[in-house]
């Protein structure tokens, strides 16, 4: 039983899936717990598919947590996102039309070997856990093996470094799964959002090319109401924009890819903080970092029911 | 101690290059110290006034110390002891376990 289960602290691989089972069993009116596929070590990648089943088709959001396995603050952030939403569904109007409106498929750890690597044997790990037999390095960096401009800027043909693109595009097993489960939804899933840190910033496509998307006007306003919704929790300021120039270059990207594979509204958080604590962020800046990202996330749901 | 003790002494360093040269010895000193870059999370990304933080093990911080001051590249260490703040981060969770 996960009760009492504390969402200001970060928690192991094997506790995320316990609090998953869990929520799945005493939520069953707003929550459904699947696999869609098995990792390189051969753990389940399992989504929480969150809202209410009022009607068969709805809309629906994709939240995924933990591509790069040391950011930490990103699984906290998926988790303390779907305790929200079921503990206000009944309080919060808001809260009641998006989950009414829309389903959200919340994968909580995409990088699920990484991150349990990252809890057991090296803290700063990144990557996925795959083996290239010719190589002595493992893994792959999980944010430029997607077919977007494959291993093109940005990303490295080396198995050793940490953007190394993979063997081939969706040579890794998790992002296979997850690229697969996006295709075959792909006119039901209207916003990716992908959880990274750290650096505090809301980036939107490209990441890969400096060009402006043909969407940029929505885009831009929704980013930008995001982070004004954010910043007036405890007054953060996290700057926005087009990947490529707000951060750097690279290719093979999940949130590039979701948006040429027709997501409208794709972006990447990366979350607190920018460098103070980096991948080290205590758990008491836990709540107030997820607290000021699920006023940005619900602004930007709430920019998707309306019409841009 | 979490991770038997393996991040003791290794320090968090951050640096901005402010040209071309500085830009040379950091890439130049990423790839000679095998370093952990935190920001940016490649080499390649290291350009004039980009920001890099830079996890350095206890084992190599002296040499990699002195190349900095050998280059006179500016650097601030923003964490002295990444295993005191480990410790922190989770310690308190792996103590409520063992409670």
């Amino acid at each position: 039983a996960v009760l009492g289960y504390n969402y200001e602290a970060y928690h192991s691989l094997e506790e995320i899936q316990s609090w998953m089972y869990y929520m799945n069993k005493t939520h069953s009116d707003l929550i459904s717990m699947f696999s869609i596929g098995k990792s390189y070590e051969g753990r389940p990648l399992y989504v929480l598919k969150l809202g209410k089943r009022i009607r068969p088709y709805k809309r629906a959001v994709w939240i995924d947590c933990g591509i790069h396995a040391r950011e930490w603050i990103g699984p906290a952030f998926c988790q303390w996102f779907v305790k929200e939403a079921v503990d206000t569904y009944h309080s919060d109007p808001g809260m009641r039309r998006i989950l009414n409106r829309l389903y959200f498929y919340v994968m909580p750890v995409f990088n699920v070997d990484g991150y349990h690597f990252s809890w057991t044997k090296d803290r700063f790990w990144r990557k996925t856990r795959s083996k290239n037999s010719r190589f002595h390095c493992y893994g792959a960096d999980a944010n430029r093996n997607w077919k977007v401009n494959w291993c093109d800027e940005g990303a490295s043909l080396h198995p050793c470094d940490d953007t190394y693109c993979g063997l081939y595009p969706e040579s890794e097993p998790e992002v296979k799964a997850a690229a697969n489960f996006l295709r075959k939804r792909k006119k039901q899933i209207k916003a990716y959002l992908s959880f990274h840190a750290y650096a505090q910033l809301l980036l939107y496509p490209y990441s890969y090319k400096y060009a402006a998307i043909p969407n940029f006007e929505c885009v831009e306003s929704a980013a930008y109401n995001a982070i004004v919704a954010l910043q007036s929790a405890y007054g953060v300021r996290y700057n926005y924009g087009p990947a490529s120039s707000i951060l750097y270059v690279s290719s093979g990207s999940s949130m590039d890819w979701a948006y040429k594979n027709g997501i409208p509204y794709a972006y990447a958080f990366e979350l607190r903080d920018t460098g103070h604590f980096g991948f080290l962020l205590p758990e008491s800046l836990i709540k107030p970092t997820c607290v000021e990202t699920m006023l940005a996330v619900k602004n930007i749901t709430m920019h998707i029911l309306k019409k841009c | 101690h979490l991770y038997n003790n393996l991040y003791a002494g290794d320090k968090l360093i951050r640096l901005s290059p402010k040209n071309d040269y500085e830009v040379i010895a950091l890439k130049h000193m990423c790839q000679q110290f095998k370093v952990d870059l935190w920001q940016p999370s490649s080499v390649s990304y290291i350009t004039e006034g980009t920001i890099v933080d830079v996890h350095i093990t206890r084992n190599s911080s002296q040499a990699l110390l002195a190349y900095l001051q050998h280059t006179s590249l500016q650097y601030k260490v923003l964490i002295s002891n990444l295993q005191n703040l480990i410790e922190k981060q989770i310690g308190v969770q792996s103590l409520r376990n063992r409670r």
